[in-house]
């Protein structure tokens, strides 16, 4: 689904250059389950962006379906994203002034699916993570842990067949947290939607078939679970 | 310190009545230091928004060092918070494009702090919570983790007697939360701050001598810890 081939991200900030990623090698096949761990700072969301194609290294090659994305100009790259993939950020992003249904409904209106089913779809996925009644709030006068779950809702809009959540069970108490993972557990073996998410949790890790290790910008330790 | 009698807090969303606080009787005592948990949408930000000030109830009465809330208007509710109450909020609330130690010095230039001081004290915080290095970094360009760390940092720069905390730790690892909950603890044994802390996390709620449980807007449970 996604490969990383010697993956570099620097980020210059004023004089300062941060080595966020260095020699990042990674594949992503279709129907994994991968959780990335490692200490706050340690280059996690950064991977998730490169994976996602939310952002591009500053070299390395990026290869999405067998195609290099470097060839791909920003429009091409955002149509693709829209279209396949889910993306849950660590800060949620929501429109703060939009409802919780408007914000789910809002990547299928980009993608211009004009079709009946999409609000009925947008209130069965804020039912499936537990916050329908919470359907006509605007996000800015929702609780953490709702906003996070709105955009769980909002990343499954589109059907994605590769899912990126970053921090997906953060603001979550443990039983909405066991809640989440459940549901993403089923959309990896009922749907096989590839699934990579960050956590800092190791009860959260666990669900994962796969775990990739960070430290300092390196992936240091890259298992598979035997089941 | 604080003391709550009969507190109700509902809001209004278009059509929608939320009872986020129902008849809530609480008491913060000088030098407590204490946790809140509780399902997400039980009403913990709220209990500690009005705990801080930083919101008024719908009914019952708040009374802050003997003296009832209600009778001062919102610019000296605002003067006294900003003088004696650190608040690290469940979004950080950062400004994006001000620096890591902008950030953190933005309360004390508010108080009108204009000694020398102020910029090595918001360098020494910073260093306290391990991010001295991100001194000179916007926030809008820092990790999740250490978004959070510039909230923490910020909330101690008037050297507050009463520090309200929602998830100060949701962003962090172990090791870098450890970290953090043995700051607020020394804080509380060394300087006597009191401090009252939002939490989802059993481990981080150990840390407490005070326990406050709620369930959808009750407060069920309160126990005091025998060391
Ligand atoms: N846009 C940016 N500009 C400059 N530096 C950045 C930017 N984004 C991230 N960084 C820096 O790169 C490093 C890695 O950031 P990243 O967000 O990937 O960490 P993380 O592992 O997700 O951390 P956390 O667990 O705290 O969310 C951090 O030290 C951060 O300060
Ligand atoms: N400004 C608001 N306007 C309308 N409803 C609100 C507002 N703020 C919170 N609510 C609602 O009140 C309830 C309690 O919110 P609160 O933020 O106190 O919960 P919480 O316990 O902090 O949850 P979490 O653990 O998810 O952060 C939630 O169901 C939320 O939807
Ligand atoms: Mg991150
Ligand atoms: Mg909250």
């Amino acid at each position: 689904v996604v490969r990383l081939e010697n993956v570099c991200k620097i980020y210059k900030e004023y004089s300062v250059e941060v080595n966020a990623l260095k020699s990042a090698n990674l594949s992503i096949r279709e129907g994994d389950f991968t959780a990335i761990v490692g200490p706050s700072g340690s280059g996690k969301s950064t991977l998730l962006h490169i994976l996602g194609c939310l952002d591009r290294p500053s070299s390395g090659e990026v290869i999405v379906d067998d195609q290099n994305i470097k060839s791909l100009p920003d429009s091409r790259l955002a149509k693709l994203r829209g279209k396949k993939f889910g993306f849950i950020f660590q800060g949620y992003n929501l429109i703060p002034r939009l409802t919780a249904l408007e914000n789910v409904m809002l990547p299928a209106l980009i993608q211009k699916h004009h079709y009946d089913g999409i609000e009925k779809l947008a209130h069965d996925l804020l039912n499936l993570v537990g916050i329908e009644n919470r359907a006509e709030h605007r996000a800015v006068h929702l609780s953490g842990g709702e906003q996070q779950r709105v955009a769980v809702a909002r990343a499954l809009i589109n059907d994605p067949v590769l899912i990126l959540a970053d921090e997906p069970t953060g603001a979550l108490d443990s039983e909405a947290s066991a809640k989440l993972m459940e549901l993403l557990k089923s959309l990896n073996r009922e749907e096989g939607c590839t699934i990579v998410y960050v956590t800092h949790e190791q009860t959260i890790a666990n669900y994962a078939g796969r775990l990739i290790q960070l430290k300092d910008g390196y992936i240091i330790y890259h298992s598979k679970r035997e089941w």
